[in-house]
């Protein structure tokens, strides 16, 4: 679907090496291309994150989009 | 409750990064 093919672009704009997932430093990098500080990327970061280990999966990163395009799931 | 709080803001600022991503991306500002 688009949201999917949208979701990968992000991706890979964060991921630039395309090792297939995020680091803290990759964001990092973004500071300097979006106008977000560099707390901010560490926020971004943090609540995409969310098993918290240090690596942000392409499926993570897709629920955080998700969340942003549809509001957040309902899991009953 | 602060968590709430704490999550209002991060949403804020995951929308924000997303924007932000969507304007470099069709170079809209």
């Amino acid at each position: 679907s688009a949201v999917i093919e949208k979701t990968r672009e992000f991706f890979q704009i964060c991921d630039v090496e395309g090792k297939g997932f995020i680091t803290r430093r990759d964001m990092q990098r973004l500071n300097g291309e979006l106008p977000l500080s560099a707390d901010d990327l560490e926020n971004v970061f943090d609540s995409l994150d969310a098993d918290a280990n240090g690596y942000l999966t392409f499926e993570e990163f897709s629920s955080g989009f998700s969340e942003f395009m549809f509001g957040p799931s309902v899991v009953p | 409750d602060p968590n709430m709080k704490g999550a209002a803001a991060n949403e804020g600022v995951l929308a924000n990064f997303f924007n932000s991503l969507l304007s470099k991306k069709t170079g809209v500002p």
